[in-house]
């Protein structure tokens, strides 16, 4: 039930380019998994790229480390390239590492597997047996892992010091944020691809889960568990946990910012101490049992804080949240604890509106860059200049439209069109003017039929 | 929402269920344009998120509308553009535009500064908690009555800012709760339904003999039409 994608890493979006060649291509009409199979064939195939649109692929000899070879963006297209090839870390005792290390551990250079000085050896390259340049490798499968003849006379040859996989990223806590290359359950079952819905089907599709990086079929913690794992290729076994060597405590490192009385994205760093629901329940103690049965135990989870009964987030939800004290109620978020000012530093001050704002302040609230005014060229950019009453100069913050909440620009971040500036009113909080509307008018908005009610039954 | 009554077929169309990865409810907005919807910022993890996966639901009464649900309209969400900062409030844009029907349908935004009179009765609604009130699985509605921020600083003492706005206490235990953020307080205006007000995160649900304060939709009605315009 493998999939000859398994084989491969595959980079979205992308495909490889020499060049030297012309743009023509020749390309294979067939389904991704023949193209992987026939590249598996193929000594000399070390990639293939993949074209969506007229589902077609291209076999390669070479991967994007090969040297005169450039990865452009096309759309278009997914470049699958053989893990031996891509992947710095080794797989058993590393002898399909076809990976481009050539010093070995102590730092000496290697000696290109062709050449038979200073040191005479038996093993010459063939199209087959990745003995290329003066790359590591393991011909003879050293259970060491791959090693080299060095231009050093005096040393024959020596270790390359490559690690395994499962060594070469440590797990860091529950290992949410492992990133690394192990691609094999704890008992040694393959994982599969998290791109495929066979042999199990399942909810993790990579798209919908852009920050999980739910790559190829490496051993990932989307949903909070005790470890990476992943679906398995058998059948008969769903998912499994995977073996990582964990992190020491001098490695690990913390990725989330620890807040004590507001907080920040998700939550993941707040360690305060709220300890009920937004409607004031009291939360369940995180090392009780009672009334809700879960997973989340202190002792299985170390990073996340779960101390008493804390609201926290060990499970990226939206906020920090608990089970509740109330039987009808498992899990509630703690909206009360509000969520810090993201603001960078205001450096500058503004009268009224800001609309005669004309200081150099070029950066928005969240520390974004401002993009030129004259960048926009259309209809909208000429109704501004004419209706600013200062200059619209540079980047500089600017309020042309007499926008009621201050200077703002348009910023260099294509996701974000306009954003305020970090600029603050000079005079303390503003004065808002409400007032009274005289004559109010609606077109076609805010209307229901309240007959469908009465239909209702 | 605690308290208050479940809402019939045709009740605030413009009333939007937020819904995660996992497809779970997790917050309230209200439908400003067929392709925005307005809610708040606390319930989002940040002003640049990556919100693929999650989507907006609409059309139905129930919290968990079935597949074959012929009012039900689910749309993902493509971008989150965060309001002005003391506004709390977050504009959400739809991967597309839904279709406006009897269920779905657009709610009015206020003249700008536009202060609602004293007295003007409006509504609440979402799929919230309903703290053992009843209908937990479908769209709930409650009552209000607006109250001056005069009045409303005397119970809050002096807490409550002109970018807020007030509805009166009630003599029972009736309010928004958890699932309910983000979502419409929708005052009745010459024959229109206006989002006055959009639900925040408040201390306890529902407090008998406590106004409830809302985020004042008219004071960034100028912000809602520019991300409209720009984006």
């Amino acid at each position: 039930h493998r999939s000859p994608l398994n084989d491969y890493q595959r980079s979205k979006g992308v495909e490889l380019v020499q060049p030297s060649q012309g743009a023509e291509k020749q390309e294979v009409d067939a389904e991704v998994h023949i193209c992987a199979k026939r590249c598996s064939s193929l000594g000399d195939c070390r990639s293939f790229d993949y074209n969506w649109k007229t589902l077609s692929c291209r076999l390669l000899p070479w991967t994007q480390k090969s040297e005169h070879i450039v990865l452009q963006r096309n759309v278009n297209y997914d470049l699958y390239e053989k893990k031996d090839y891509v992947r710095e870390c080794i797989i058993g005792n590393g002898d399909t590492y076809r990976g481009a290390v050539s010093k070995t551990e102590k730092g000496k250079t290697c000696q290109q597997w062709r050449m038979k000085f200073p040191h005479d050896h038996k093993y010459s390259p063939t199209p087959g047996n990745g003995l290329d340049e003066n790359y590591c490798r393991n011909p003879d499968s050293d259970p060491k892992g791959p090693w080299c003849y060095t231009t050093d006379k005096n040393t024959r040859h020596e270790q390359c010091g490559i690690k395994k996989c499962k060594d070469a990223v440590c797990l860091n806590c529950n290992g949410e944020d492992y990133r690394g290359f192990v691609d094999r359950t704890e008992s040694g079952k393959e994982c599969q691809r998290w791109d495929l819905q066979s042999p199990h089907s399942h909810p993790y599709k990579p798209e919908r889960y852009p920050d999980k990086s739910l790559d190829d079929n490496y051993c990932r913690n989307p949903d909070s568990s005790e470890r990476p794992w992943c679906y398995t290729t058998d059948p008969n076994v769903h998912r499994e946990y995977c073996q990582i060597t964990k992190c020491t405590e001098k490695q690990r490192q913390r990725n989330v910012e620890v807040t004590g009385s507001c907080f920040k994205e998700r939550g993941e760093g707040y360690r305060g101490k709220a300890n009920t629901t937004t409607s004031g329940i009291p939360c369940q103690r995180w090392d009780s049992q009672s009334p809700h049965q879960h997973r989340f135990l202190p002792d299985k989870y170390p990073c996340k804080g779960l101390d008493e009964n804390y609201c926290r987030n060990p499970d990226g939800s939206e906020a920090p949240w608990c089970f509740t004290t109330q039987p009808g109620m498992r899990v509630a978020y703690c909206f009360q604890i509000k969520r810090c000012p993201d603001d960078v530093e205001q450096t500058d001050c503004y009268y009224g509106n800001g609309e005669l704002y004309n200081g150099k302040v070029s950066k928005t609230r969240k520390g974004i860059t401002c993009r030129n005014w004259d960048e926009r060229m259309d209809q909208l950019q000429v109704s501004l200049e004419q209706s600013s009453l200062v200059p619209l100069e540079n980047n500089y913050c600017r309020n042309p439209d007499r926008d009621s909440h201050g200077p703002w620009c348009f910023t260099m971040d294509q996701n974000t069109q306009f954003d305020y500036c970090a600029i603050k009113p000079c005079d303390g909080e503003k004065l808002l003017t409400l007032e009274e509307a005289e004559k109010i008018e609606f077109d076609s908005c805010g209307k229901r039929n309240d007959r469908l009610s009465k239909l209702g039954r | 929402i605690v308290g208050g009554v479940a809402a019939q077929p045709g009740n605030s169309p413009w009333t939007v269920s937020l819904r995660n990865r996992e497809g779970k409810h997790f917050c309230g907005g209200s439908l400003v344009k067929d392709n925005w919807v307005i809610s708040t910022r606390q319930c989002f993890t940040s002003c640049d998120a990556d919100l693929t996966g999650y989507e907006a639901m609409m059309g139905s009464l129930f919290k968990n509308p079935g597949p074959n649900d012929p009012d039900a309209q689910s749309v993902p969400i493509s971008r989150i553009v965060c309001g002005p900062s003391d506004s709390g409030l977050v504009m959400l844009k739809l991967e597309k535009s839904v279709t406006l029907n009897s269920r779905v349908a657009v709610i009015c935004l206020p003249p700008e500064r536009y202060i609602v009179p004293d007295g003007t009765e409006c509504e609440i609604t979402g799929w919230g908690d309903t703290k053992g009130t009843g209908y937990p699985d479908v769209m709930k509605v409650a009552k209000f009555y607006v109250l001056n921020n005069g009045e409303c600083n005397v119970y809050h003492k002096g807490k409550v800012k002109d970018n807020d706005i007030c509805t009166r206490p009630m003599t029972v235990e009736i309010g928004a709760c958890e699932g309910d953020y983000g979502g419409p307080l929708s005052c009745l205006t010459l024959d229109c339904w206006v989002l006055e007000g959009v639900i925040i995160p408040a201390r306890g649900c529902g407090k008998r003999n406590q106004p409830a304060i809302f985020t004042r939709v008219s004071v960034y009605v100028d912000w809602i039409n520019k991300v409209m315009k720009m984006n």
